[in-house]
């Protein structure tokens, strides 16, 4: 994180803010919502409190502007420039500006009014952009649904440098950012897509090519708005050239970077039985066109041309992979099949049906 | 008459890192050597700040970074 040059601060925790204009893009109570919520983020982590006042001068004066609207900071038009924001004083000092040539939302289309707005009110208190690619201040846009939404603890190590804790018994946490070469990297899932490979965890993914040498570090909702975080398992079906992604006992399917049209399904439709919760990980076969899924200990195998699950599953992995317990993630490259469960990975052949060497997980990134 | 790609992009790029790193390019420097050189500075900055590829150049990823939508607020800078 980075404290704005100066530490400006506010001289008091109790502060108001005033929403002077309302984009006509939402209905007035959701831009109030956003805004709240906005709010509601910065003093969940802190002894900051925010009141609405609706006249007068407020600490925090809220509004949405056209292009060259006085501050000597002219927006730009649709996209570029979302909306800025002041560092903590007098008059303009706190305030925010959102740019009204935007469409403004409470959702994944457009931009999320609650996601700019809770960003651009780090700078009123004091913040200025920071370098982890997982934080709220991080410059650039990301949609995160206001539901899931959980504050980067880069942004709270920041916010509480300014103004200190929270005053709750119980001090909130927030996620960090995965690195690739951390040895204790473990993955939520891992599949193939047209000679990539896609690492996922938490909300972000890796896109590993295998000639480049960087390691293609992405945030999921950057290329999927409503899959957002989470994803447990996934495939590429290479004849279909679709990538499918399973989260709780729902599935995705995805041509390319674009949701196909029906979903999210629900996994039973696969043909798993109501007792089958979540999948723990999926590869697919594309020489036998047989799509393996693993949940706990056991597996099931699907055929792709006949849509269906085969007879005589699930089977226990043990058995036939040699693989004891839950599996993180699973992919198929070249003629080998590879486990993913915690730091370790499994290369397992399928030819002589053993493991032939044992890996780091991330091993396939550059570190 | 058509805009050369370059030349656009070298807009782009340009009007990019005066706005949110704080490039200093006189408009139409004499001396375009010193020109080149600041803005290869300042892209470095920039790629490193945003967790890029650091090469000075503008590449497909930088340029793909330069056109997402953002906060109108400096990343280096007041």
């Amino acid at each position: 994180y980075v404290l704005t040059e100066g530490h400006p601060k506010w001289s008091t925790n109790d502060l108001t803010y005033r929403i002077i204009n309302r984009t006509p893009d939402m209905r007035p109570a959701d831009v109030d919502e956003a805004i709240k919520q906005a709010f509601e983020v910065w003093s969940n982590v802190t002894p900051l409190t925010f009141r609405r006042i609706e006249d007068g001068e407020a600490d925090i004066m809220i509004s949405f502007q056209y292009r060259d609207h006085g501050d000597n900071s002219p927006f730009d038009g649709p996209n570029g420039i979302l909306a800025h924001a002041f560092q903590p004083g007098l008059r303009i000092g706190g305030d925010v500006h959102f740019d009204e040539e935007e469409t403004w939302t409470k959702d994944s289309r457009g931009y999320s009014l609650f996601n700019v707005a809770a960003h651009e009110l780090g700078h009123s208190l004091g913040l200025s952009h920071s370098t982890d690619p997982g934080a709220l201040m991080f410059p650039t846009y990301t949609y995160v649904d206001p539901k899931e939404f959980h504050l980067h603890q880069d942004d709270i190590n920041g916010i509480q440098a300014i103004y200190g804790p929270s005053l709750k018994p119980v001090q909130p946490t927030g996620h960090s950012t995965p690195e690739a070469c951390n040895p204790n990297l473990s993955f939520d899932a891992v599949a193939t897509l047209r000679g990539e490979m896609l690492f996922f965890k938490d909300r972000f993914f890796w896109r590993k090519h295998p000639q480049r040498m960087d390691n293609g570090f992405n945030i999921i909702s950057d290329f999927w708005p409503t899959l957002s975080s989470g994803i447990q398992a996934a495939y590429e079906n290479v004849e279909k050239d679709q990538v499918v992604v399973f989260k709780e006992s729902k599935y995705w399917v995805l041509n390319g970077f674009d949701i196909a049209y029906g979903y999210p399904k629900r996994i039973h439709q696969l043909g798993f039985p109501r007792t089958v919760k979540r999948i723990n990980a999926v590869f697919s076969d594309e020489n036998t066109r047989k799509t393996y899924f693993f949940v706990n200990d056991k597996y099931w195998r699907y055929d792709e041309n006949t849509q269906s699950m085969d007879k005589g599953y699930p089977r226990k992995i043990i058995k036939d992979f040699g693989i004891t317990g839950k599996v993180d993630a699973v992919f198929q490259h070249e003629d080998y099949i590879y486990f993913f469960r915690g730091t370790n990975q499994y290369q397992f052949d399928p030819k002589t049906k053993r493991v032939v060497r044992i890996l780091r997980s991330n091993s396939w990134f550059t570190c | 008459v058509p805009v050369d790609p370059e030349d656009d992009t070298a807009r782009l790029v340009e009007s990019y890192l005066n706005h949110f790193y704080g490039l200093k390019t006189e408009a139409h420097s004499r001396f375009r050597g010193k020109k080149i050189e600041a803005v290869s500075e300042t892209l470095k900055e920039m790629q490193l700040f945003l967790g890029l590829e650091v090469t000075g150049k503008y590449d497909d990823e930088t340029t793909k970074m330069m056109k997402q939508p953002r906060c109108g607020m400096p990343d280096i800078g007041n």
